[in-house]
C-alpha cells in the first residue's frame, strides 16, 4: 500500500489544494511502480493550515498558484521516488522516460507498461541489457508507435555517454562491457523515443524484481 | 550483504535534520498490533483546522478508512488530524470495518476536543482481510495525542516510522519555498514498499 502526506503552512484554499494535489500526484505517485499491484488503501492527503500567513493562494492567484503547484509536484516526485528506492527487494532505481508519443497519456502508458514488465524488471536485476524485452513491452502497450523511428537508449547516471540500443528501429552492435558498466550503477535511466509526430512525454519510476521480493511476499500474512 | 544494503539505504535517504511547517504536532506510538513493540499508530495534528484534500485508490474494493475519509472530505469539513495505523489494512472487513474506522475518527476528535463535525481522516495499511484490533488501538489514542506529539525532527521521523510496513526506512522530506516574498514550508511523509502501482483519483 502507498500512503503519503503533504502538509504545509501555506494559506492554500481548499479548491486550490485539491487541484494542486491532483496535478502533482498525476506526475509523481501515479507514475511509480514496484510490482504492478494496486492496493485497496492507496491514499495521498494534503493539509494546508495557513499558519505561515500571507495572502490566500487560490486557483485565480496566477503566478503564485503555478509556483506552489510546481513546488508541490517536485516535492511529491521526491517522496514518490523514495518509495521506489525502498521497493521490496529492490536493488535498482530506474527512470523510464518516454518521448515523442502522440500524447502525454500515450507516453505514460508506454512507460508504465515497461515499468510493470516482469521480464524487463528481472533483466534489470540480472544486469542484462535485454533491450528486446523493452521493445516487446512497448509493442503491446496499445499506443501508436512508429517502429521505424523508435529509439531506445540506456542513460548512465554518471554523466558519461549514453548507450544506444535501438536507433530508428535498427538494433545496434552493443558493447556488452559498457552495458555491464552502466547496469552496475544503482540508478539507471532508459530513454524511449516513439518517433511519432506528437510531443507527448512522460517519466515513470520503477525498480528491479529480485529473489528477495518473493521471499518477502511468500508469507506476508503470517 | 542484505543488512549492509538496508543500512546504506537508511543512512542515505533518512534525513538527520529538517525544517518543518508551522502549526503541526506529530508522533507515533506502539499499540501492540505490530510485533516487537514497533511503532504502529501515527498522528499528524494541525493546531488549527486546516484545508484538506486527498486522492484515493481506484481499486473497486476500497478499504474502510478510504471510504470513511472520502466521505468526511466530501462534506467539506476542515481537518484537524490525520490518524494512521499500520500492521492491519482494515480492508475487505465489511460493515464492522467501517464502524471501526468511524470509531477511530470519533475517538481522535473527542480527544482533541473537536466534537461538532468529523475533523479527522483515517488511514490504515498492512494485512488485508483482518479486523482491526480495536482493543489495542483505541486506548493508545489519548496517550499518543496527549503525550507523544511534538514538532521536533525526531517527532517527524517517529511519525514516519509509525506508518511503515515492509519499508526498510522511514520516508520523510521537508523544504522551505519562497513565493512572492512569503516563506512557506512543506513536509512530506510516505510509506510503501510492495503492492505499489497506484492510480489514485
Amino acid at each position: 500500500t502507498l500512503l503519503g502526506f503533504l502538509v504545509t503552512d501555506a494559506p492554500i484554499s481548499s479548491g486550490a489544494l485539491q487541484s494542486i494535489l491532483k496535478y502533482s500526484v498525476d506526475r509523481s505517485f501515479n507514475c511509480i511502480s514496484v510490482d504492478g499491484d494496486m492496493s485497496t488503501n492507496d491514499t495521498i492527503a494534503a493539509l494546508a493550515n495557513g499558519e505561515a500567513g500571507g495572502p490566500e493562494i487560490n486557483e485565480s492567484s496566477g503566478e503564485s498558484y503555478n509556483k506552489i503547484r510546481d513546488e508541490f509536484t517536485q516535492f511529491a516526485q521526491s517522496l514518490a521516488q523514495l518509495v521506489v528506492r525502498d521497493g521490496e527487494g529492490a536493488t535498482k532505481f530506474v527512470t523510464i522516460k518516454v518521448q515523442n508519443a502522440e500524447s502525454f497519456k500515450d507516453a505514460q502508458k508506454v512507460a508504465k507498461t515497461i515499468s510493470n514488465s516482469p521480464l524487463v524488471k528481472t533483466a534489470l536485476y540480472g544486469k542484462d541489457a535485454n533491450w528486446g524485452r523493452i521493445l516487446c513491452a512497448i509493442g503491446y502497450s496499445d499506443v501508436p508507435v512508429n517502429t521505424e523511428k523508435t529509439n531506445v537508449s540506456f542513460i548512465p547516471t554518471d554523466g558519461s555517454a549514453d548507450l544506444k540500443l535501438l536507433v530508428n528501429g535498427e538494433p545496434q552492435q552493443i558493447d556488452e562491457t559498457r552495458a555491464s558498466e552502466i547496469l552496475e550503477f544503482e540508478d539507471l535511466e532508459i530513454h524511449v523515443d516513439l518517433g511519432t509526430n506528437g510531443d507527448g512525454e512522460a517519466s515513470f519510476w520503477t525498480c528491479d524484481l529480485s529473489h528477495e521480493y518473493v521471499t518477502i511476499n511468500g508469507d506476508y500474512r503470517s | 550483504s542484505s543488512f549492509s544494503q538496508l543500512s546504506n539505504k537508511y543512512s542515505k535517504y533518512v534525513p538527520t535534520e529538517g525544517i518543518y511547517p508551522k502549526g503541526y504536532l506529530v508522533g507515533s506510538v506502539s499499540t501492540g498490533v505490530k510485533k516487537n513493540n514497533q511503532l504502529d499508530l501515527s498522528i499528524i495534528k494541525s493546531i488549527n483546522p486546516a484545508n484538506a484534500a486527498a486522492v484515493f485508490t481506484t481499486n473497486k474494493f476500497k478499504a474502510a478508512p478510504v471510504q470513511v475519509s472520502k466521505k468526511i472530505l466530501d462534506q467539506g469539513n476542515k481537518i484537524n488530524s490525520i490518524v494512521i495505523n499500520s500492521g492491519c489494512a482494515n480492508a475487505v472487513t465489511g460493515a464492522n470495518g467501517l464502524k471501526d474506522a468511524q470509531e477511530i475518527v470519533k475517538t481522535v476528535d473527542q480527544t482533541i476536543g473537536s466534537t461538532d463535525v468529523a475533523s479527522t481522516i483515517c488511514m490504515s495499511t498492512g494485512v488485508i482481510g483482518q479486523p482491526l484490533q480495536m482493543n489495542k488501538i483505541l486506548p493508545q489514542i489519548p496517550k499518543l495525542i496527549n503525550e507523544n506529539l511534538g514538532e521536533s525532527h525526531e517527532s517527524w521521523v517517529s511519525c514516519a516510522k509509525g506508518i511503515m510496513t515492509t519499508d526498510t526506512f522511514p520516508k520523510l522530506i521537508s523544504r522551505s519555498i519562497n513565493i512572492n516574498g512569503n516563506t512557506y514550508t512543506i513536509a512530506g511523509l510516505s510509506k510503501g514498499a510492495g503492492m505499489i502501482c497506484p492510480n489514485m483519483a
